[in-house]
């Protein structure tokens, strides 16, 4: 008697696979890139529901190694590479999104992306409200320790800087022109390990068709 | 409560911190 193996297998393509050559043309990545991405997203994608998509749970269970509660900033990045809006990420999806995070990407597209992150209630605008409530999710979710007083400050002050026009919400402008004198803080939206995944995860690499 | 380099972080570099926005989490093995 036969059985079906539940391992992503190398034929069997994940549902909403595009082509690399396609995808490499439209991101920061090569071919042969793109092809070890496409290992790593089998991987994730058959972490849990095993149907080649990843789903929010496979996404936190890759990014903390545990199943942990909810996540606002996770839940928040989820649903920006989720850019169908169907509740999964696809093959394209992934690849796109994570191109915002190489290294060589544009910092336009980055601090856009971190624009689109911060902006929770997507009004266009982070207000004032959102910033507080990201730095207290950031405080729930680390060890540090900072009074009601210190998170007003912190967030009033970057208000300072950031809202030249004083209406009490930063917009996509006033943030271009504040990333661009406070690069520090785009720096989590660029990530060293996707500057050449394939020498840095060689075992994402399968014998690619093509040459880059 | 928090040292002073923390107080001397704009909000969105104090966001950035927080490790659920680390993707690097996702290439471990």
């Amino acid at each position: 008697m036969g059985c079906v193996s539940s391992s992503p297998g190398r034929s069997r393509r994940a549902p909403g696979y595009e082509d690399p050559a396609v995808l490499a043309s439209q991101t920061s990545f090569t071919v042969n890139e793109v092809e070890a991405l496409y290992e790593l997203y089998k991987k994730l994608s058959y972490s849990i529901f095993k149907d080649g998509l990843i789903h929010k749970e496979e996404f936190q269970l890759a990014l903390f190694r545990t199943s942990k509660g909810p996540s606002l900033f996770a839940d928040r990045v989820f649903d920006l590479f989720d850019l169908k809006r169907n509740g999964v990420i696809e093959f394209g999806e992934f690849v796109r999104s994570l191109s915002i995070f190489h290294p060589k990407a544009p910092e336009s597209d980055k601090a856009a992306f971190a624009f689109k992150l911060y902006d929770l209630r997507g009004t266009g605008y982070i207000e004032k409200e959102e910033l507080r409530e990201l730095v207290v999710a950031l405080l729930d979710e680390s060890d540090l320790c900072l009074s009601d007083s210190a998170v007003e400050e912190i967030v009033d002050n970057t208000f300072s800087q950031a809202d030249s026009n004083g209406d009490d919400r930063i917009d996509p402008k006033e943030w271009e022109e504040f990333v661009k004198k406070n690069p520090a803080s785009l720096r989590n939206m660029s990530l060293p390990y996707l500057q050449d995944i394939t020498t840095a995860f060689p075992s994402f690499v399968m014998h690619s068709e093509v040459d880059d | 409560p928090g040292d002073k380099s923390t107080h001397q972080m704009n909000a969105f570099q104090l966001i950035g911190m927080a490790s659920s926005l680390d993707l690097s989490g996702l290439f471990e093995e």
